[in-house]
């Protein structure tokens, strides 16, 4: 499903040039659950954007579904964007003039779904992650865990093939931590492919494989050891 | 320095009223270090944004170092704000436009220093979150990890009597995490009141009081169990 070969990303040029990302290949299977880990700055939530098609690398080629994604037009690359993925970003970035349940609507507007249909599907999301009664609150009148679990919600709403979540339990107590791990582990045994940046040991370790990242590059990709 | 005493916080009103805080009570001596604990939505962040002097309980009454917080008038509040607390967002609010220097030089404006101190210090502030190299960054050029430490490193740049931070360790791998609670652990032992919101045991665990919130009360308050 995902190929990354020899991508790289630089930020500036020059002197002022920050290497994100390094030369780094990775091949992920459909069906997968990965976790991405490592320190602060090291490029994970890079490696996430260009996985997401949010952004190019500025070396190297991403092959997603067998496709090429760099050379696909904005417009076209939009489209495999809305159908196929997924994305939790680390800070939500929810429309604050919007509900939670209109925020959870919008993906699925690209999809042609009737609005009736739309708001069913985003109600469920909303109530699967246990937010059914503060629909039709706006994202500053929900706490810091409530909006992260409505950017869950709206990712998963479209069911897409392949799901991406920065950091998804960075602002959740253990016990809705624990209830979102599940509802991505019943996602991905019902085929979803589940890609997650973590700082958390606990969470890295529900996942199937763990990917590490330095300073921008791949150190080790394992089976994920279980305790 | 701090006594809540009966504070509520309530949104909205009649159906839609949304009790974030039932009256609650709590003093708190100067020089403490307490972890704020709890499930998502439980009230934390409502209680920081009033012990910060950023909101206004529903009713009951603040006091902040003998003054009741309360009858004060706005400017007197900002004032206030500004001499005796830092405050390190769930959400950092940087502002976007500026560098990360500049982000660290903004609470000292109100100290009366001059330029130059003020770039001294808000430098050594970011060296001391390890920064030191992103001075001239703007938030969208930073990772995740990295934006938390400078909210961090501008909430402790005017070194004030009472640190709020919620969740100052929400984005931080391991590692960073640890250098970070050093640092309050410092700030503590010269004398700085800290006031932490957590959902990490790691966390709460270097604290010495942990109070407990649930559905907008305070169930818990006790030394912190050493294990
Ligand atoms: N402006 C508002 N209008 C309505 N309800 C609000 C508003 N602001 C906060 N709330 C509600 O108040 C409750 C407490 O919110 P608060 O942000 O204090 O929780 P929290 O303990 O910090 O949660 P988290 O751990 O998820 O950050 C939540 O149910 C939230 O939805
Ligand atoms: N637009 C940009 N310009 C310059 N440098 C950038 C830009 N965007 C990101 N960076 C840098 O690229 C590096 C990798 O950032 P990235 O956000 O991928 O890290 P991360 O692993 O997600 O970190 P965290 O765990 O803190 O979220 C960082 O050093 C960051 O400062
Ligand atoms: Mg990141
Ligand atoms: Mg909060």
């Amino acid at each position: 499903l995902i190929e990354l070969d020899r991508v790289s990303k630089t930020y500036g040029s020059g002197e002022l040039a920050v290497h994100a990302l390094h030369p780094v290949s990775l091949t992920i299977e459909a069906g997968e659950y990965c976790a991405i880990v490592g320190p602060s700055g090291s490029g994970k939530s890079t490696a996430m954007a260009i996985l997401g098609c949010l952004d190019r690398p500025t070396e190297g080629t991403y092959h997603l579904n067998g496709n090429p994604v760099n050379s696909l037009a904005a417009d076209t690359l939009a489209e495999v964007r809305n159908r196929t993925l997924g994305f939790v970003f680390q800070q939500f970035h929810l429309l604050p003039q919007l509900t939670a349940l209109e925020n959870v609507m919008l993906p699925m507007v690209y999809a042609n779904l009737p609005k009736t249909k739309r708001r069913v599907r985003a109600t469920r999301a909303l109530q699967r992650v246990g937010l059914g009664n503060r629909l039709h609150n706006r994202p500053s009148q929900l706490s810091g865990g409530q909006q992260q679990r409505v950017a869950i919600a709206r990712a998963i709403v479209n069911r897409p093939k392949l799901l991406l979540a920065d950091e998804p339990t960075g602002a959740l107590d253990s016990q809705t931590s624990q209830s979102v791990m599940q509802i991505f582990a019943d996602l991905n045994r019902e085929g979803m492919t589940v890609i997650l940046v973590t700082h958390d040991q606990e969470v890295a370790g529900q996942c199937d494989r763990t990917i590490t990242f330095r300073d921008g590059q791949i150190i080790a990709d394992n089976p994920t050891r279980t305790p």
